[in-house]
């Protein structure tokens, strides 16, 4: 791992008195590859490895750790800053009630995660309800009711084709019946069709969400900037939920999806069901990132 | 400078961070890159666009390399069986609604088997595409062992003398053993009820996926065998450079894309255009 291949570049260093430019090149070209390898994006490389390399150079040989361990602490230290440092709540309005929005590419992990977001909210003391401005994918709406009956939690139904409008009912029901968090789950869509993208915009100037927050699979590749950049630019999120890290990708997205957006991780999903909810840790992620 | 002037080192990295972005991967760029620069050595200076050229070549040498192993020649069994699998969410149901869709044009009975018992209104997705695309369906209730669905399925299309029988499968984590036996035994049903069943494995790429895939890949084929791969949501922005790294380490042959959300948009992959499609 990077660690090992780290403390192997720099151990000749012991002797001398600082981390020279010659052992920082070697480094850099470790720390680059193992980021690329995590699906990190080569720009946010490119910019990464050039805070860490000001960081770590002409800095002094420290006497209790090794040269390696130095650097990668350096590494991980920025990785763990630019991942966030805090863990961040979620926003509600003043007036309930809170609407969240969740959006994302097809396939990310939307529709559950509106399930496990309303779990975690009934268990801070929440009253969520749900909605499904899904129109398009076959039983899309019928998969967020059966998620909602499998919680126990409130879905609102209309036989409506238009989410604008369905969005909005909801809203209003959520008001008269008096949730305090309405859950939109919307379908899943590429940033690249501009169609889908202003309905978006449309549902968000109609319901007015405290939170917007993009729903991205773990194991997305260089193409997490592209969609992360452009739902921000359309949307302005409020946040990133980020899926199926129970698997074995390394997670790089993560760190791409932070710079190019700089909206907050806020959750993790690690499973398939309803409780598979975590609360996002950079250092975690970054200790994942770095393998 | 113009495209026949010699290559610059810059020009090198510009390369090599198109072939990263479009997720071919640290390790097949460089090594692809390294193939560049033998070739140079010693010899008279490249131009950009030799090299360029010389890039999209060595890709396609790999891509065609896999797609050879296996023509790809229909079984003639009846029924032909046809797994669907690949983990969470990559377009496996979507993919089964348009092979259906695929193979009544082409004139052939279709069953399709809604084989994902968990997730929430798989099967109720599953029958909106039969009913799409003219295919029959075998489904049970939520919660249902996939294995008797399957069952179930297989003496359908017998009985009904389907042509073809396509089985939708739960998304499932290659980590996840328990989940990667469910669908051993679900090959050993198959196997044990139709005469060399499943005839086809198709494992289901996202094209944004990245180095994962890999891993994804691998698992699946040690573990269960995969005799295509198919590359869903192709239409987006992202390359689905990594099949490139899978196609050079298993040897796979890549037998669809994914190109939309609709029945018809399934067409067969074709290295050429593949290569043409990373701007290379
Ligand atoms: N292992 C795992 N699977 C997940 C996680 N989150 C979602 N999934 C699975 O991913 C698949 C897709 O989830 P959906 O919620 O349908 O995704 P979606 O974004 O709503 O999909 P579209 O509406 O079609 O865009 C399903 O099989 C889910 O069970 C997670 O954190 N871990
Ligand atoms: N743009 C685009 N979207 C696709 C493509 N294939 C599938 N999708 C969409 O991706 C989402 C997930 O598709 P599914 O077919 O439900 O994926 P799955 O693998 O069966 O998901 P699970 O069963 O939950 O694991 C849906 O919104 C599909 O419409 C494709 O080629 N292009
Ligand atoms: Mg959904
Ligand atoms: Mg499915």
């Amino acid at each position: 791992n990077l660690s090992t291949k780290l403390q192997k570049t720099l151990r000749d260093l012991r002797g001398e008195g600082r981390i020279s430019e010659r052992h920082i090149e070697a480094s850099m070209r470790e720390i680059r590859m193992a980021l690329l390898e995590s699906d990190v994006h080569f720009t946010v490389v490119k910019d990464f490895v050039s805070r860490v390399k000001e960081k770590a150079l002409g800095q002094e040989v420290l006497g209790d750790l090794m040269p390696g361990q130095q650097v990668i602490k350096v590494v991980r230290d920025e990785l763990t800053n630019l991942l966030g440092k805090e863990t961040i709540d979620l926003k509600m309005s003043k007036v309930p009630p809170s609407v969240i929005l969740l959006v994302g590419l097809q396939g990310s992990g939307k529709t559950t995660s509106t399930g496990k977001l309303a779990m975690w909210l009934r268990n801070q003391k929440h009253q969520p309800v749900l909605v499904s401005t899904d129109v398009y994918r076959p039983a899309a709406i019928e998969q967020l009711s059966i998620v909602a009956g499998e919680i126990d939690i409130p879905v609102y139904r209309e036989d409506g084709r238009d989410p604008v409008q369905l969005a909005t009912q909801a809203l209003q029901h959520a008001r008269d019946m008096g949730f305090d968090v309405l859950l939109v789950d919307t379908a899943g869509r590429l940033h690249i069709d501009m169609e889908l993208m202003e309905e978006l915009e449309r549902i968000t100037s109609a319901v007015n969400p405290t939170e917007t927050l993009l729903v991205a699979d773990a194991m997305t590749g260089q193409d997490a900037v592209n969609s992360a950049r452009e739902f921000n630019q359309r949307l302005d999120l409020s946040g990133v939920i980020l899926t199926k890290m129970d698997g074995d990708t390394r997670g790089g997205a993560a760190l791409s999806i932070k710079a190019v957006s700089g909206r907050p991780i806020k959750f993790i999903g690690v499973g398939e069901k309803y409780d598979a909810l975590e609360v996002f840790h950079p250092e975690r992620m970054a200790n994942r990132i770095l393998g | 400078g113009t495209a026949d002037s010699p290559i610059t080192e810059s020009q090198l990295e510009d390369l090599e961070n198109i072939l990263i972005g479009a997720d071919i991967g640290v390790e097949t760029s460089l090594a692809i890159l390294e193939r560049v620069r033998e070739e140079t050595r010693g010899r008279k200076v490249l131009s950009g666009a030799q090299v360029r050229r010389m890039i999209r070549d060595q890709i396609g040498v790999i891509l065609q390399a896999s797609q050879e192993v296996d023509p790809g020649t229909r079984s003639t069994t009846r029924p032909r069986v046809v797994f669907v699998v690949g983990v969470n969410g990559v377009g496996k149901t979507t993919t089964v609604g348009k092979l259906a869709h695929l193979f009544k044009q082409e004139g052939e009975e279709v069953l399709v088997c809604a084989a994902d018992t968990f997730r929430a209104a798989a099967a109720e997705q599953l029958a909106i595409w039969a009913e799409r695309t003219g295919a029959d369906i075998v489904q049970q209730g939520a919660g249902a062992d996939p294995s008797a669905v399957l069952f179930d399925a297989m003496a359908a299309a017998r009985a009904r003398k389907k042509d073809v029988l396509v089985v939708d499968t739960a998304g499932r984590l290659h980590t996840k053993t328990h989940l990667m036996e469910e669908v051993q035994k679900m090959q050993r049903i198959a196997a044990r009820e139709v005469e060399g069943a499943p005839h086809e494995v198709y494992w289901v790429l996202d094209a944004t996926t990245g180095q994962n895939g890999l891993n994804q890949a691998r698992e699946f084929f040690k573990t269960i065998g995969i005799t295509g791969v198919v590359v869903a949501k192709l239409d987006g922005t992202a390359k689905g450079g990594i099949v490139i790294a899978i196609a050079r380490e298993l040897k796979i042959p890549i037998r669809y894309v994914g190109i939309g959300e609709q029945a018809e948009d399934l067409i067969p992959f074709s290295a050429e255009a593949f290569v043409d499609s990373l701007d290379l």
